[in-house]
């Protein structure tokens, strides 16, 4: 007889660590300090704030041969969290502010809560988080993770007078900067590439510093929050709008008794009998508020007066099967009540039930959609645009869901609620990182994949001061460096792909190809946020974006060739 | 202000689906079919039943065109899901009977619900799953899932007369047969070629039968629980091992108090004081049974009679810091009170909390580590070998945790628990299914990567029925084809690394190379169980298999010269 176990996420990603990026001390080490670094940019970057983010590895014990125990501090000058969030938001997993559609480092609620499970579990010592949101006061936490729980212990929790405003984060890891440290460097410089109005300071185990001040001084616009297109949408959401969708149920609490009853007009007598409500409604059904019909109705229906209403908890208002389910609380069980059709009640509960018309619910709910296209679609899906979400059967939700996938009028999704880095900015960091002779810089125009926009930049370098012999690809997606696992990546795919001979490049060219993709979701492979999948729509952009920058490469090889060419004669 | 939020697994599963191999359509149908494929099988190893695994795939609309809902069905002849269990195995993320140390296919609790979940999602129609664990009865549920919440819906369920033992499970979902068909025939083909005491029919969309009948006709050796290894296990495995260790504390109910104030010379009395149980415990003390002690202990440290106690539950007795916690249900909240080092209480209470000597825990707790080994091992860490395991303080864990890495004389882990296919069922496999000219098998004698043990099997085949030019190779993990990214696997990458001319075989050769890999725990890089990471001693064997293979393939290739040189002459 088998025996079955439910495991909590923190366990789930505990015993399988490595989809998460935390396979050995060396790329532990790295991790750790993207994740954390990770969520210090994306907090300036929602609060408008140029960051100053501090990063600090130091070993525990300087005499003790690698991998052994670090201390890995980052601190950032953010909005910091608040208090009661603190335990939350780094001892549990799955719990973040993140989950909105909108471009962030950051999407899975997990990268912080995991950097330090792995610290605790080799090294058995707290994390230490120092918040402040205000630049008054500062709270600070020692937290243990309970794993197998999915909570976070608070050890201790002091508030002290704070100078400034921001959060760091400390662990205490087992890690091998001997093996990770070149790629911890090449992360914070790439990082500085990337996000050049922010300054990262790293102090390393050995003692360096490594600074690198911003070289833009003002702030991008922010990324904002979209509502979602109707591409890339499934039943599930679909089911999931539609229910928010419908009215919320009033309580039948004293207050509400006491209104309705006055407008049916039995206010005055304590507790008028159940049928001189009913024959109130009837008669000033035209007069009565939205409120008071709905609850005439469920007296109606359920035969008891306000006072038996508030005894129950209405759950479900089924229009299209007629049924209204709902809790007792004194029979401690759910219960299901048909409707007939010809009821008043039926038509108020319908109401209720019924929720927006499928053109307001378009309009309202989806990006880009007004009345037009809305009626344009409910013709080509097959539905009366007055058509009540609510009373939608399930056969009825998949043809819809079906429909907005295949209905091509839809505009595509919006990418102004995107922040780019910006042809300028990312050609000046190219510059100032590489110093080559040549560089080109494009930004596509935006694009989008399973309705999720996005826009692909990318630049060429040249020769100058590019010493790796061979196209050498840094990839980059919101504004994050990938470091690891190009083999799976989409843009080494295209890379791949391209014939140099084509653009009167030699073999092994000192060139250096920078690509960035953002998007309000990026199609990560692995939780550890190291590749891109290859989706159709963006392999597209990388590929017209590579040519179009390789052909001008050209030019400028064929212009240096005649030149040199003259030079010599 | 940012607002958080906590997302439930299968919330996060459904946002990152890619993540589990849901990407699409076409790999969404390849997918679900290998979860429930995968479930028949170790259902039917785990109980020794020669597997009959029948798949169905068909159309629900047989004249729309690709992408359209299909229904799938799987079933076998396994020993089904009790009932109780069958909404919460299908309809709950995380929920599973495969979380312990063996060999299995599954490993994470999650296959079948996130098929359920893909189907729901792209269809909106309910999994039906049937089930009989005795062949008499067979439980019939229709379940839908509570993705948000993570729990199922159970929307019907009925129990009626079984033939036979077996499950079945049943989904409609959005597929594309005609870009996953030829990879689902394969998958069909090789599962078959791997687990050749196993019978699979495969039914498609197109009315096409594809029956592989058994080739062998007993079960393998199943494959067995084992306890962990020393090597790959942290501190946090440490700290829950000696948790458990700690003997249980009894509750303090009226059955246990009689029994106590019995033996503490107060049992006649009713409700004797606390003074006299003290007094009857201090002089009795070397007669009191463990349990006596203990009681007499807390009550001394608490100041409560026997009646007290039930009011109090003790959480945690920290003999290492001299405190116990426990929670006083009568003001509702947790106290902690210090224990002084003389008093028996303390001696009685430590003892509890001691558990078991650092030998004995050894022993007991890890495979293949005997009484002398565990007194090496003591000596290695600077322990005494009689040191209680819950008198260890934090650091005294880590210290352990980390000398059990370090200690060299611990016996390798135990591959008897494994269940390889076998050299010569994997060249009967291989000749049925290649029908080559040359064919040579190697099952290497078993290694370890982090403590858990893996055998590597691999065969090579040449020429006569192999049509396809170039090294064709053929991935398995626990008896598992793994049929996508294989650009990431480290079998692939140890193939690629070969040099083809050393070994007298020409440029595309008619060539296949098989390899199986089996663990206690395959390290697999994502969630959709595609592709195996190479772990240092996972690629040296495999390495070393393809090199002995290679060299019989050479000579083979010589004699063939030679033969074909003489028959010209
Ligand atoms: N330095 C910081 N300043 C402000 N808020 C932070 C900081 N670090 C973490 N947080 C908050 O803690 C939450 C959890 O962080 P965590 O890294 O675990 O998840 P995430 O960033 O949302 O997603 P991901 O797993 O993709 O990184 C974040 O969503 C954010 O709200
Ligand atoms: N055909 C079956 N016969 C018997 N038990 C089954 C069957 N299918 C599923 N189960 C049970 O349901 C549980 C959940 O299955 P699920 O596929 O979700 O997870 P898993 O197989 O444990 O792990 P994985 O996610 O790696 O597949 C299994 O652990 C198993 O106990
Ligand atoms: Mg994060
Ligand atoms: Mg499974």
């Amino acid at each position: 007889r088998e025996k079955f176990n439910q495991i909590s996420p923190s366990e789930f990603f505990y015993r399988n660590r490595d989809l998460a990026g935390f396979s050995n001390p060396t790329r532990s080490l790295y991790t750790a300090v993207r994740e954390f670094v990770e969520n210090g940019l994306d907090a300036c970057d929602q609060s408008g704030t140029p960051p100053d983010i501090r990063l600090s590895i130091r070993a525990v014990d300087r005499d003790r041969p690698d991998p052994r125990p670090y201390v890995l501090t980052v601190a950032d000058n953010g909005p910091g969290v608040e208090s009661s969030q603190i335990p939350l938001a780094f001892g549990t997993v799955l719990y973040g502010s993140k989950f909105g559609l909108k471009q962030a480092r950051g999407m899975f609620g997990l990268g912080a809560t995991m950097a330090i499970l792995y610290g605790q579990i080799t090294t058995n010592r707290p994390v230490v988080v120092k918040s402040s949101t205000d630049g008054k006061w500062r709270d600070e936490y020692e937290l243990l993770l309970d794993i197998q729980k999915n909570k976070p212990v608070i050890l201790k929790h002091r508030r002290v007078e704070a100078a400034k405003r921001g959060l760091s984060v400390s662990i205490s890891l087992e890690g091998d900067y001997s093996k990770a440290g070149s790629r911890i460097r090449d992360y914070v410089y790439q990082t500085s590439l990337i996000t050049p109005y922010a300054s990262v300071t790293f102090d390393d185990p050995k003692g360096a510093r490594f600074q690198y001040k911003r070289i833009v001084a003002s702030m991008p616009e922010p990324p904002t929050v979209i509502r979602p297109h109707p591409y890339g949408v499934d039943v599930e959401t679909i089911r999931r709008m539609t229910v928010e969708n419908a009215r919320e149920m009033p309580r039948a609490d004293e207050a509400l008794a006491k209104k309705v009853n006055k407008e049916l007009g039995i206010g005055g007598k304590k507790g008028g009998s159940l049928g001189d409500a009913l024959a109130g409604a009837k008669k000033k059904w035209t007069k009565l508020t939205g409120q008071a019909r709905l609850m005439a109705a469920l007296m109606a229906l359920l035969g008891r007066d306000m006072a038996g209403l508030s005894r129950v908890r209405v759950d479900d208002i089924d229009a299209a099967n007629r049924t209204v389910t709902y809790w007792d609380y004194d029979a401690s069980e759910s219960r299901t009540v048909g409707m007939g059709p010809d009821a008043d009640h039926y038509k108020a509960l319908a109401e209720i039930a019924a929720g927006d018309t499928l053109t307001a619910f378009l309009t309202k709910r989806f990006q880009r959609v007004g009345k037009s296209t809305a009626e344009k679609f409910a013709k080509f899906a097959g539905f009366r645009p007055e058509h009540r979400l609510g009373t939608m059967t399930n056969q009825e939700l998949v043809k819809l869901s079906e429909a907005l996938q295949k209905f091509t009028d839809f505009f595509p999704p919006d990418p102004s609620c995107l922040a780019p880095l910006g042809a300028e900015p990312l050609e000046k960091g190219i510059r100032k990182f590489f110093e080559p002779d040549f560089s080109s810089v494009v930004q596509r125009s935006a694009s989008a994949y399973s309705g999720f926009p996005f826009v692909v930049e990318m630049g060429v370098a040249y020769g100058g001061g590019i010493q790796t012999r061979g196209a050498k690809v840094y990839r980059f997606a919101n504004r994050i460096p990938l470091l690891y696992d190009e083999g799976s990546d989409v843009v080494l795919k295209v890379s791949n792909d391209i014939d140099w001979k084509r653009y009167s490049v030699g073999p092994d060219p000192p060139l250096v190809i920078v690509s960035h993709i953002c998007s309000t979701r990026i199609p990560y492979k692995t939780v550890g946020k190291e590749n891109v999948a290859d989706r159709q729509e963006i392999e597209k952009e990388i590929r017209l974006a590579l040519q179009y920058l390789l052909r001008k490469l050209a030019s400028y090889m064929k212009r240096k060739g005649r030149a040199e060419a003259a030079k010599k004669r």
